[in-house]
This record gives C-alpha cells, sequence and structure tokens, in this order.
C-alpha cells in the first residue's frame, strides 16, 4: 500500500497528521499503562494493609496484566477507528480544496511552453525597449550636432547679409556692375598712374 | 520522511512568496 | 462541543473514542479480572476502578488540550473550515503541487511577468512615440541644413 505522506495537509497544518495522531497514541497508550500501575500499586499498598491476607503480589500482577491485556485490545481498536475518522473527515483537506497560497495556481494555469513564449516575448520587449532608448539617445544627439551646424550656417549666411549691405552702404547695389566698374576704375586709374610717373620721369 | 514531508510543505508554502520578492525585484530593476 | 465544524468533529471523536475505550473497560471487566481483590474489598474495589477512570480521561483530555494548543489547531480548524465553505460549490479536483517547483512556480510568477510585460509595451510604446516626433524634428533640421547649404552655395556662386 503507498503510503499517503499528507504533504498538501502538512503544508496547511504545518504537521503530518499521521505523526500528530502517533504522539496522540503513544501519550494515551503512556497514559493507560502508567494508570494500571498506579491501580496496582494502590492495590497492593491496600492488602499490606490487610492483616492475615494471602492474596500475593504476583497474583495481582497477573490481574493487571489480564484486564491492561483486554484493554489495550480495545484501545487499539478503538483507537484504529478514531485515527481513521480523524484523517478521513478532520486532518484531511477535501481534494476539491485549494489553500489560499496555491490559489494563483488555478487563477494562472501556465503551462511551459506558455512559459517560455512569455519569457521570449519579454526579451525581445526589452530589446526592443533598449533599441528604440539608444534610437532616441542617437536622434537627440544629432538634433544637438544639427544646432550647431544650422548655427554655423546661419552665421555665414548672415556675413553674406553683412557683405552685401557694406556694399548696398556704399551706393554699389548690384555686386557684379560694381565690381566691374571698380576693375575699369582700378584699370584707369593704374594708366593714369603710369602716365604720371612717364611725365615725371620726362621732368 | 516525517520531518522531510513537513520540511517540503513548508517550503511549498512559504517558498513562492520569497522567489516572488527577488524576482520583482529584478523586473523592477530592469524597469529602472 | 463550541467551536467550528473541524474543531467540533476532532472533540466529538476524541470523546466517542474515550467513552467507548472506558465502556470497554467496564467495572465489571475491571472486577473481574481483579476477582481476588474485589471479593475482599469490593466498595474499595470500585473507589480504584472509579478513580482509574477519570484520571485516565482527564489525563487523555489534557493530552489533546496540549497537541491543540502545539498545533494552534482551533484556529487551523476555522480557517480550513471557510477554505472548504469557499470550495463546495466546485465538485472536480484542485490543483495539487506537481512535485517539480519549477513548474509550480510558474504560476506564481506570471501575474507579475504579465505586469511587466505590459509595463514593457507601454514603455516601448512611448519610446517610439516619442522617437517618432524627435525623427520628424530630425528631418526637418536636415531638410532646414540642406536648404541653408544650398542658399550660401547660392550665394557664394553669386559672388564667385
Amino acid at each position: 500500500m503507498s503510503v499517503d505522506p499528507m504533504a498538501y495537509e502538512a503544508q496547511f497544518f504545518g504537521f503530518t497528521p499521521q505523526t500528530c495522531l502517533l504522539r496522540v497514541y503513544i501519550a494515551f497508550q503512556d497514559y493507560l499503562f502508567e494508570m494500571m500501575l498506579v491501580v496496582e500499586g494502590v492495590i497492593l499498598k491496600k492488602l499490606d494493609g490487610i492483616p492475615g491476607c494471602n492474596i500475593s503480589p504476583s497474583q495481582i500482577r497477573k490481574c493487571t496484566e489480564k484486564f491492561l491485556l483486554f484493554m489495550k485490545e480495545h484501545f487499539d481498536k478503538l483507537f484504529g477507528k478514531m485515527e481513521e475518522m480523524l484523517l478521513q473527515l478532520v486532518l484531511n483537506i477535501p481534494k476539491n480544496v485549494l489553500l489560499p497560497e496555491d490559489r494563483v495556481q488555478e487563477q494562472y494555469p501556465c503551462s511551459r511552453e506558455q512559459f517560455q513564449a512569455l519569457q521570449e516575448e519579454l526579451r525581445q520587449l526589452q530589446q526592443q525597449c533598449r533599441a528604440e532608448g539608444a534610437a532616441g539617445q542617437a536622434l537627440r544627439a544629432e538634433l544637438e550636432e544639427q544646432k550647431v551646424v544650422r548655427a554655423e550656417l546661419e552665421k555665414i549666411l548672415e556675413w553674406f547679409d553683412g557683405l552685401e549691405s557694406v556694399c548696398r552702404e556704399h551706393g554699389t547695389g548690384n555686386f557684379k556692375e560694381s565690381f566691374a566698374f571698380l576693375t575699369q576704375n582700378s584699370k584707369k586709374l593704374q594708366e593714369v598712374l603710369k602716365d604720371v610717373e612717364e611725365k615725371s620721369k620726362k621732368m | 520522511f516525517d520531518e522531510l514531508i513537513v520540511e517540503t510543505a513548508a517550503r511549498r508554502k512559504q517558498w513562492p512568496k520569497k522567489i516572488l520578492v527577488h524576482a520583482i525585484q529584478a523586473m523592477k530593476a530592469e524597469q529602472n | 462541543a463550541n467551536g467550528s465544524g473541524g474543531a467540533r468533529l476532532f472533540a466529538a471523536v476524541v470523546d466517542t473514542f474515550l467513552e467507548k475505550l472506558v465502556a470497554a473497560g467496564s467495572y465489571q471487566r475491571f472486577a473481574n479480572c481483579y476477582r481476588c481483590f474485589y471479593d475482599l474489598q469490593p466498595q474499595l474495589t470500585r473507589s480504584i476502578y472509579d478513580q482509574f477512570v477519570s484520571q485516565l480521561q482527564a489525563s487523555i483530555q489534557e493530552e489533546i488540550q496540549e497537541v491543540k494548543n502545539e498545533g494552534n489547531l482551533e484556529r487551523l480548524f476555522d480557517s480550513l473550515d471557510k477554505i472548504v465553505e469557499e470550495a463546495k460549490e466546485r465538485e472536480e479536483p484542485a490543483w495539487r503541487p506537481s512535485g517539480i517547483p519549477e513548474e509550480d512556480m510558474r504560476s506564481a510568477l506570471l501575474p507579475h511577468l504579465l505586469k511587466h510585460r505590459s509595463h514593457l509595451r507601454r514603455l516601448l510604446r512611448d519610446r517610439q512615440q516619442d522617437n517618432s516626433k524627435v525623427a520628424q524634428c530630425v528631418l526637418a533640421g536636415r531638410d532646414r541644413i540642406a536648404e541653408l547649404q544650398q542658399l550660401i552655395q547660392d550665394r557664394q556662386q553669386a559672388w564667385q
């Protein structure tokens, strides 16, 4: 007969019902034996007090053994019945009952495959979150970089603007024409200069 | 045998909570 | 006895055990076994027997009370009654430990993993939304830079 360890009961009671009842059995049995010895002691003492009594201690011992044997037989039978009742009806977790700490088992039944699939999904989600996080950092870094580049480019444009407004300030609307005009002028100036130099040499 | 049963049953009762504490800590650390 | 179903049943079973034990070990039986002493002192035999029975009952009840106290049985019976009461609708056998801790641990972890998953999903969605906004800005920024470069190039060519 396979022993039912009654582990689920032990989980609830904190002890195995069989051990509990074994302890009760041993305690009861000890009491019975002790009481029988007390009874025998009292009788022997009373007999001592009766003069001319011819009942020997061994006779009384035989009486004790006879009564104890009888009691022990009944004790074991009755205790067996009590144990059966207590194990079945009292120190027992009915099959349809789930202990509170195990409720999660029925709220979240989960096969190995489901569990692994969930773990895989979590791994992927973590990876995606990290990837998105890195992408976010890269995007923000580029934004910062763009700010700097844009500032530089706008500075260059301002520089061009400044250039043109200088030209405008000095009456040169269209740069190209004024530049051509300037080159002509400078050429004329060079000719005049040459001219002056020749004359001054002659002089 | 009896002690083994009681010990096993006690672990079944208590350890899921203990393990959960650490598992939740790990998840929170992961989230942070 | 007062108390919950389990406690009451426990007390009733023990009381019945005691009653039957005492009934089995009746005075007749006792006097019969100690015939020689009974013939000599019938009253004394009776009183010794009565003391024997009452002492035995007292010791057994005391032991039971001690077991109840040590095992905290009253409270346990009480809570077990409640748990059994809650489950009275269900017929089929309930879950029991599989004997493989990893298996049994899965269900305990599951609700927290599901919470973790929804947290990660929310985080991922937020990041994706956030990143797509930032990506829009980056693209707009690139266009702007290209525009500026073009402008500069035009001005440069004009000068050239």
